[in-house]
């Protein structure tokens, strides 16, 4: 059980950063050392994100917030064009 | 809503088709394209012109992954469906659309449509909306195929680029009689009112009562008319109160009169800002409270207090299991509730809280066949109810049996 929430938890990571990346000009950098940096970049995005769809501001992947990032959508950046 | 300026600076703009997609017919990918450049034109100067080779202002093709030169990739399919460039050179105004969806015409699958009046969207200048209820929201979710897809944010985010329709060409609004037997008949709103059921359509409404099996027919003006055509929502509150929403305006009624002083704004409710418009509205009889349906959000509003319950918006699909996306009109009938979107309606059992039943939105009126265009044709311009719908299909059936039995009489002496 832990293992499967564990990969489950770092799939939905990496899906929210790719959505962020393309369509919140999310840009982290890959380094460890700036791990905390990058992780307060992502809740930064994600509450942009969730204020834009109208969602509770969190600034965490919750399960709303997933479903919404999981949905067909349109190819243009909501933001930073 | 929000732009790039200066967009196109000219009015005529010219599209090309540059590939098909192979699961439609070529006429209906036309159609779909024609249709949605329409209807950013029928709200701004614009025109709109095919060509079919060459460059045009908008480009449209069928692409997957990555393609060409194109600085954004589709993903196969799901996820993305389509973008587009905003206006100007090269890319600019170029629309792609993902060849590894399922495009349709409107069944299954995305419809091309709406998807490409989005993107069109782009190509004209307008970036994405937050409003949930704009066809410019970035998920489509809000869009449904049997309604006109521009919300007035959308009208105004265009409008604020291009400016309005010029004056001279403004045609004159076109008067629909809806028909209760259409099989694709859908309605703006529908409340109960004492002891019957109102559907509203246009200018139009059609009562019918619980105990009577009489259908009435009748223009909204004629009860009430200070109210506007094309309403949006409306229910029946345990004041005994019908409130009918329009845009971010509602208005109350008791028994036959519109009340003083309406109508209010719809935030005096307790909406947000950014809510537009009501989609459909239905209070809860035993419990006394009043849900609202906003784009894929539904709002609670407790009638005892009259102030919204805390917790709200929240997803209509979480609320209301098997209810996705937006509804038109809602209502309650001896304990269950009704959705009505597009020609489709659902019967909602709040307890259980499931679907228990789809049908068609018309069955209220007691339709033997569904009418067809020749048989409305005669009589359009008649404002008329279901019922004689019904009763006009019966006369002619009886004439047809007559003369047929007549030949056959003569025949045999």
């Amino acid at each position: 059980f832990p293992t499967d929430q564990r990969m489950d938890n770092e799939e939905n990571m990496q899906l929210a950063q790719a959505y962020l990346n393309q369509f919140y000009s999310l840009e982290i950098e890959g380094s460890h050392l700036v791990q905390s940096r990058n992780r307060s970049l992502i809740a930064g995005k994600i509450r942009e994100m969730q204020a834009f769809f109208g969602l509770t501001v969190t600034g965490k992947l919750d399960s709303n917030t997933l479903e919404i990032m999981k949905k067909p959508r349109c190819g243009v950046p909501d933001v930073g064009q | 809503y929000g732009y790039t300026l200066p967009g196109w600076r000219k009015h005529n703009l010219t599209y090309r088709i540059m590939n098909y997609t192979p699961d439609m017919a070529r006429a209906d990918v036309d159609e779909a394209i024609q249709k949605a450049l329409e209807i950013w034109s029928k709200v701004t100067p614009l025109i709109f012109t095919k060509v079919s080779k060459g460059i045009a202002d908008i480009m449209i093709a069928f692409r997957t992954r990555v393609h060409g030169l194109c600085p954004r990739y589709f993903d196969g399919p799901l996820g993305l469906l389509g973008h587009a460039f905003p206006p100007g050179a090269g890319l600019g105004g170029d629309t792609h659309f993902d060849e590894d969806e399922n495009w349709t015409k409107d069944g299954e699958g995305f419809s091309l449509f709406l998807v490409a009046a989005h993107e069109f969207g782009h190509s004209l200048g307008l970036s994405h909306s937050s409003d949930q209820t704009a066809l410019m929201f970035p998920n489509y979710v809000s869009l449904d195929p049997s309604k006109y897809p521009l919300s007035q944010d959308d009208i105004s985010g265009i409008q604020s680029i291009y400016g309005g329709l010029p004056k001279a060409s403004a045609k004159p609004t076109e008067t629909i009689v809806p028909h209760a037997c259409d099989p694709d008949l859908s309605f703006d709103a529908i409340t109960t009112f004492r002891r019957e059921v109102m559907f509203f359509k246009g200018r139009y409404l059609w009562r019918i009562y619980y105990d009577i099996t009489n259908i009435e027919f009748e223009l909204i003006a004629s009860f009430w008319p200070s109210l506007p055509a094309n309403i949006q929502a409306a229910y029946e509150n345990p004041k005994d109160k019908i409130l009918i929403f329009k845009d971010d305006n509602f208005w109350v009624i008791r028994g036959y009169a519109v009340l003083p002083d309406y109508p209010k704004s719809i935030y005096a409710l307790g909406f947000p800002r950014y809510v537009k418009k009501i989609d459909a509205a239905v209070c809860d009889k035993n419990t006394r409270k009043t849900h609202f349906f906003v784009g894929i959000w539904c709002w609670r509003y407790d009638e005892m207090t009259q102030t919204m319950d805390k917790g709200y918006p929240q997803r209509v699909i979480k609320h209301f299991p098997g209810i996705g996306l937006r509804v038109d009109a809602a209502f309650q009938y001896k304990g269950f509730f009704y959705f009505s979107r597009g020609s489709k309606q659902f019967e909602y059992d709040p307890k259980a809280k499931n679907i228990t039943r789809t049908l068609k939105t018309n069955t209220w009126f007691q339709c033997k066949e569904p009418l067809n265009s020749s048989s409305d044709f005669g009589i359009k311009e008649k404002v008329h109810s279901g019922g004689v719908e019904v009763s006009y299909h019966k006369s002619l059936n009886l004439l047809l049996f007559t003369i047929v039995l007549l030949l056959k009489l003569n025949s045999m002496y």
